[in-house]
């Protein structure tokens, strides 16, 4: 028995060929998953990976893993991630770039941009079926909640928790601005 | 438990000669109710590997959307209300179908409801994606704007009428009573209103030492709105400012993802919100939702007079 199944078993899959991206935005970048249901052995080592790749001004949507922990490292280029923790404080603002490892723990929010470089990273997860949960795009947790809801937790008007809710189309992947735009932006702050 | 990867230092950790009645050890006030937390650090509960709550939610008070890392089971130990629960990826089900005032006349996004249906009507949103694919996925941002600009978004641009057309929609929201259990999968949001004339009063266990609870044995609470100055939950969120999990992004980020400016951004950040994390909802809590069952309810349905009933 175990010459027909475990032995047999399909141990590698390739999650860096486009083709088999399960996000794909041209000017925008990929990401590719693999889990048990792609290959099963990863259902006895309890593990799963992404592959993502982000071109110059992106940024993957605000997420958490729901549960897995998970580790980034970055396989080329350099990006900008943020990550808040349990008590809503910035725990990590930094670039990353080559080289480098980040831990992002169960439930803690994240967010990862490239700022005119193309940003290239693995994640390493700790369940086989690692989830996730997005904070802002058409499948996020605002999306669900219902307008009263979100007026009255942010104390905003009906009008700007549509805006909140409904303004942003994508799943996964969005349009971050540029430094230039960065720079305008901050300037309007300021003023 | 210690077969589940116990860490050595917890194994020897229950001394079960002795056992004590636990009151509850902390209260944290919010604006329409309290949470009242036992220590999870007292060596039973240690032992066990759990973490208990009872919250207590006022008339009219909206425990605002939070989520953790453990799994979670509560019961209604009194009154009555309204909870939702938030299942990433899950389309929004529920949504008015009272007729949008303003169709007649032309509105912006009917040509594209006649071409392709509503993309919150019926049960094939993905089945429409799969055929026609959304008109804003795979294009990026450029499409995106190519899109607004042609036809605007169905609740943008339309004035008054517009906004009196477009409807809510979101998730699944149920009605909860005194006697129902409810259970909250690690990572799903939720949130509960209390309807009732009452006080709402719900007990609720964390199981932090469920094997999806990948963090160590504290019961880890993310807020995504409000703050909660006195902190809470014991642990390392204990005397700790709690904030809401925008508040640790850059606003510009925020405004970024969400597409919106950056003043609105920082006021999802609650950062002058005193409230807590239960609020009092001002005006009448208007979520879609279905009609309580009135017979489940009567005292008949539970003691049916003829016996022919079923």
């Amino acid at each position: 028995g175990l010459e027909e199944t475990i032995c047999s078993m399909r141990s590698h899959e390739n999650i860096d060929d486009p083709a088999r991206a399960d996000v794909y935005k041209p000017s925008l970048g990929r990401v590719t998953s693999v889990n048990s249901y792609t290959l099963p052995i990863l259902e006895y080592v309890r593990l799963s990976a992404t592959r993502g790749v982000l071109q110059g001004n992106a940024m993957v949507l605000p997420k958490y893993n729901m549960n897995a922990n998970e580790i980034l490292y970055c396989t080329g280029g350099q990006g900008r991630i943020q990550v808040v923790n349990d008590n809503g404080q910035n725990v990590l603002d930094q670039q990353v770039q080559k080289g480098q490892l980040v831990v992002i723990p169960q439930g803690f929010a994240y967010v990862v941009q490239s700022h005119g470089n193309k940003f290239e990273w693995i994640s390493f997860k700790t369940n086989e079926n690692a989830m996730i949960s997005t904070l802002a795009g058409r499948t996020s947790l605002l999306r669900a909640l219902p307008l009263e809801v979100i007026s009255n937790g942010f104390q905003i008007s009906p009008e700007e928790a549509r805006k909140i809710k409904f303004n942003t189309l994508e799943t996964t992947l969005t349009r971050a601005a540029g430094r230039q735009q960065q720079q305008l932006i901050e300037e309007i702050v300021e003023a | 438990r210690q077969s589940l990867g116990v860490p050595p230092q917890l194994q020897n950790e229950c001394n079960l000669d002795n056992l004590d009645v636990l009151q509850a050890t902390e209260t944290i006030k919010s604006e329409a109710g309290q949470i009242e937390y036992w220590d999870h650090n007292h060596p039973q509960l240690r032992c066990v590997g759990v973490s208990v709550a009872r919250y207590v939610i006022e008339q009219g008070g909206l425990y605002l959307p939070t989520f953790f890392t453990s799994p979670k089971i509560s019961y209604v130990v009194q009154g009555t209300g309204i909870s939702g629960r938030v299942v990433p990826g899950c389309a929004e089900t529920f949504m008015d179908s009272q007729p949008m005032q303003g169709q007649q006349q032309g509105q912006p996004w009917q040509g594209r409801q006649g071409q392709q249906g509503q993309p919150w009507e019926g049960q094939g949103q993905q089945g429409q994606q799969g055929r026609q694919g959304q008109p804003w996925e795979g294009q990026g941002q450029q499409g995106q704007q190519g899109r607004q600009g042609q036809q605007g978004q169905p609740w943008e641009g339309q004035g008054q009428q517009g906004q009196q057309g477009f409807r809510d929609m979101h998730q699944k929201v149920e009605h909860v009573r005194r006697g129902d259990v409810f259970a909250n999968t690690p990572g799903s949001a939720h949130w509960i209103y209390n309807s009732g004339e009452q006080p709402l009063v719900i007990i609720a266990l964390l199981d932090i030492a469920n094997y999806q609870n990948q963090l160590d044995r504290n019961p880890r609470v993310f807020h995504l709105a409000g703050n909660n100055q006195q902190g809470g939950f014991g642990g390392s969120q204990q005397q700790q400012e709690q904030k809401n999990l925008w508040s640790g992004f850059d606003a510009q980020v925020i405004a970024q993802a969400l597409k919106i400016d950056v003043q609105l951004a920082q006021q999802l950040q609650n950062q002058q919100d005193s409230r807590g994390n239960i609020v009092r909802v001002k005006g009448p809590f208007q979520v879609v939702r279905p009609p309580l069952r009135q017979p489940y309810e009567s005292e008949e349905w539970r003691h049916p007079r003829s016996p022919q009933g079923n």
